[in-house]
């Protein structure tokens, strides 16, 4: 474990507290029999989370983490683990189930089909892949798919008018971590012999990459001291 | 070792 790594995960972590966070607000103002100004806002407005996203991580730590019960690595390999699954199947939960979220979840704007996604990143992941066996396959898939995920909820912000800044905070988080996540494997190819993983290399590449436009909106909008907002 | 080795990140 190295700083980069563990700066990784804990910021990987707070995007996911973030969006619980958020959640919880929405949830905690309809408790309210009359619903203070931010909760009718909250309510009222989209959320601006992309279930589309949301299930897509689901999807990537259920196929990253089949090994979960068969290969121990560490406390704190197992618990991150745990979080994350749980995490994201109760955010998917939620913005579908949840009386009061799912009203906040405005899904005429989040129709990205991510069967696009999901089909091309198993088609990848039969090709290109380490080693051709069950787990192995679909933990390369989880990899790719990872890179790709982000990109219905990118494309709901852009549709957005007025991003909040929870939102704002959780996507910057998300794609902060695995940035921090590709100076971790710099360090490890530096200190580690025979530590070379491409594919995991070039799918953490792209990903960040993804989020290359969002990083440069919202440092000038942290900058201008203005409302982040995307191009459409 | 080495299989061991690549997947002992999150």
């Amino acid at each position: 474990m190295n700083i980069f790594r563990l700066a990784g995960d804990m910021t990987h972590l707070m995007s996911v507290l973030v969006l619980l966070l958020k959640i919880h607000t929405i949830k905690s103002c309809a408790g309210k029999s009359y619903p203070c100004s931010l909760c009718f806002i909250l309510l009222e407005s989209s959320s601006g989370i992309s279930l589309k996203t949301q299930e897509l991580y689901a999807l990537v730590f259920a196929t990253r983490y089949l090994d979960i019960f068969t290969d121990f690595i560490s406390v704190y390999n197992t618990i991150m683990k745990l979080i994350f699954l749980g995490s994201s199947f109760s955010i998917v939960w939620y913005i579908r189930r949840h009386k009061i979220v799912r009203r906040s979840y405005d899904k005429d704007q989040d129709t990205f089909r991510h069967f696009f996604l999901v089909l091309p990143c198993l088609l990848l992941a039969l090709i290109i892949n380490e080693k051709f066996t069950f787990k192995e396959v679909l933990w390369t898939f989880s990899l790719y798919l990872e890179a790709v995920a982000i990109l219905p909820q990118l494309i709901l912000l852009q549709r957005t008018r007025n991003i909040d800044n929870l939102t704002g905070q959780y996507v910057f988080l998300l794609g902060a971590y695995r940035a921090l996540y590709i100076l971790n494997w710099i360090y490890r190819y530096f200190t580690e012999p025979h530590y070379v993983h491409w594919i995991t290399w070039i799918s953490g590449l792209v990903q960040t990459l993804l989020y290359a436009d969002f990083f440069y909106y919202y440092f000038s909008s942290l900058k201008n001291n203005v409302k982040l907002k995307l191009p459409a | 070792e080495e299989c061991f080795h690549a997947k002992d990140e999150l």
